[in-house]
């Protein structure tokens, strides 16, 4: 994989629950360069709803200091998204 | 296809030879065919599966539309293989093989795949370029002529939503959709293979309406997942795309369906996010089995419901 290596790059997920949420998370996305997963895109996130996404390294305190500062229920989902990359091919076939 | 392997991760370059060996060692079920080529000038391989004979009722299945859900790729070939293997041996897989034709688009986004193996794994859009931007691609489940662009998709593109400068602006949409309106009079069901979510999904998307036959298709979507839990328990959501994920514009299922397709349906396989994108290959085999029961009674479903 000649690409990018994702080294310590983290996947969230934030469990939204108000529009107030909504928001605050429209807002993070527009300070940090943030992949959504699930859903595709800021726009179609709504309420009673989680958010899973993707955020570079250097932004994971950040992202993690905005979250708390804002009492947003949150879990990581994949800490090191390059362990992950070498984790996947686990076939036995290999 | 040197190096093929039903429980791996293949790369572009062995599913295309694979296309070729599947068909040239199973000429009496399986054909191939170009429908078109991808923006960077790959052929669009479509496998043809089913016993040869005229006019049969067929299914349309693609894989591969967003290059980062490498599960759909596997699904495909899965499909495939089990056709393959259980055709003459299974009596459900052989009834269906003999009343009906399955055809089977391995990658639909084969340069978003390739570019996923070789620059950013995390690529999710094609790879076309355009004027007036230096950003790249299109989200190919944005760009087609439903709803077009309507909800839950974006003008920019730079997002990872785009829906393109115009509807079936993107060559691998246009052959798809060309190949559909080509073959409406037999495609009787199209099927979408998607990650992650688990999830099993019917129009609309781009909008809150319900399809003319909801009713059928809630049922179907319930019975199919039932199947689909058997194997190993994994639980399936299922409902119309607006309600029960979000409301996005553009995608080829409610396009299918307004084709006059009344069964169509988006799979979002495993898993719900412990690995999304990123599923380990062991898992390979119990997500293609158990999703392999869900298609075979939608396809039984399918050939009852003419």
């Amino acid at each position: 994989h000649s690409g990018e290596h994702f080294e310590g790059e983290s996947v969230f997920r934030v469990n939204v629950e108000d529009e107030n949420q909504v928001s605050l998370l429209h807002k993070l996305a527009g300070t940090t360069e943030i992949d959504f997963w699930k859903p595709d895109s800021v726009a179609q996130i709504k309420p009673q709803s989680t958010v899973d996404f993707r955020v570079k390294a250097e932004d994971v305190f950040t992202v993690e200091d905005f979250l708390e500062r804002n009492k947003l229920q949150y879990e990581v989902l994949i800490n090191n998204l390059r362990l992950a990359f070498e984790g996947q091919f686990d076939s036995h076939v290999r | 296809a040197t190096g093929h392997s039903y429980e791996k991760y293949n790369t572009w370059e062995t599913i295309e030879a694979w296309t070729q060996q599947v068909s040239t060692e199973n000429p009496g079920l399986i054909s191939r065919s170009a429908i078109g080529t991808t923006f960077e000038g790959r052929t669009m391989y479509l496998l043809k599966v089913g016993k040869a004979g005229p006019n049969k009722p067929a299914i349309f299945m693609d894989c591969g539309f967003h290059a980062r859900e490498w599960i759909s790729p596997a699904f495909c070939q899965w499909f495939v293989r089990e056709a393959i293997r259980t055709y003459g041996r299974e009596i459900h897989m052989t009834e269906l093989l003999d009343k009906l034709d399955f055809y089977v688009l391995p990658v639909l986004n084969i340069d978003g795949y390739i570019y996923t193996w070789t620059k950013n794994r995390m690529w999710r859009k094609t790879r076309s370029t355009q004027a007036g931007t230096t950003c790249i691609g299109t989200d190919p489940n944005r760009n087609f002529d439903a709803g077009w662009c309507k909800v839950g998709a974006s003008r920019k593109p730079c997002d990872d939503t785009y829906c393109g400068p115009a509807a079936e602006s993107e060559k691998e949409t246009k052959a798809l959709a060309n190949f559909i309106r080509s073959n409406l009079s037999s495609i009787k069901a199209y099927l979408t293979i998607h990650s992650y979510s688990q999830m099993m999904l019917y129009p609309y998307s781009y909008d809150y309406k319900l399809t003319e036959n909801s009713a059928e298709l809630n049922a179907l979507a319930k019975a199919s997942i039932k199947e689909l839990a058997t194997l190993h328990g994994t639980k399936y959501t299922y409902g119309p795309g607006a309600t029960t994920i979000y409301p996005a514009a553009g995608g080829s299922d409610d396009w299918a369906y307004d084709q006059g397709i009344k069964y169509s349906f988006t799979f979002e396989l495993r898993d719900k996010g412990r690995y999304g994108f990123v599923l380990p290959e062991s898992q390979i085999r119990p997500t293609c089995e158990e999703t392999m029961l869900a298609i075979k009674h939608l396809a039984r479903y399918v050939l009852e419901h003419p």
